[in-house]
């Protein structure tokens, strides 16, 4: 499974 | 969450409150780059489609819908209520030389060849290259309102922040975005010129002349 790239940052 | 980037968020905010409270206040949007602030509009549009799908936290989904809220607001008060006070004859940088580089680089360079991560990628870059307009226009009117040198230093703090909160993310050894990061870096470096008249004249409480 390709890992869903998160961005956590504003 | 860090400390360097709490601060950096809530100078970011400061920024846009400040802009919105001139213009507000002085009824004008004179000396101001209506240019930029559709660019940051484009920016965070892009960046926080997620709004609907991811939640990552409170802050993060309230801090999301008062930037698009507020960059709305101000196109709005630039284009729309106090048009007449638009100075579209000193803002005139040719945008379509932002956005496409920003779009053909967020094709070429990205974490993730999906719709959204294009968008966010496509934010990043952009992001970086926003305020070239604003800054284009200062030189050209060659000067600036205090209050519009008060908006820049905040807008351009928060991106510095940010690379303080990198830093300080990297040595916990936590995942980093190299795009944010060096794009974050040419932003921050866009600013440098300003900050030091800013810092060397403003804070005198001298005009900021920038030379044309």
């Amino acid at each position: 499974q390709s890992f869903k790239v998160v961005h956590d940052e504003l | 969450m860090n400390i360097f980037r709490l601060l950096g968020d809530l100078s970011h905010l400061l920024a846009i409150i400040i802009l919105l409270l001139k213009i507000w206040n002085s009824r004008s949007c004179a000396g101001i780059s209506g240019r930029s602030q559709f660019l940051f509009a484009i920016v965070f549009t892009a960046r926080y489609l997620d709004l609907f799908f991811t939640f990552i936290s409170l802050y993060n989904t309230v801090m999301k819908i008062v930037f698009l809220a507020t960059s709305y607001g101000t196109l709005y008060l630039m284009y729309i209520k106090f048009k007449a006070t638009y100075d579209s004859n000193h803002d005139t940088f040719r945008i379509e030389f932002l956005i496409l580089p920003a779009i053909a680089l967020a094709l070429l360079i990205n974490e993730e060849f999906t719709v959204i991560e294009i968008l966010w990628t496509f934010s990043i870059y952009l992001e970086s290259v926003a305020i070239l307009p604003q800054l284009f226009m200062v030189s050209k009117t060659g000067e600036a309102e205090s209050i519009t040198s008060h908006y820049l230093f905040a807008l351009g703090s928060y991106r510095a922040l940010y690379i303080l909160n990198w830093i300080y993310r990297w040595f916990l050894t936590e995942k980093l975005n190299a795009i944010a990061i060096v794009a974050g870096i040419v932003q921050t470096i866009l600013y440098c010129d300003f900050f030091y008249l800013y810092l060397t004249k403003v804070l005198k409480g001298k005009k900021l002349q920038l030379p044309a």
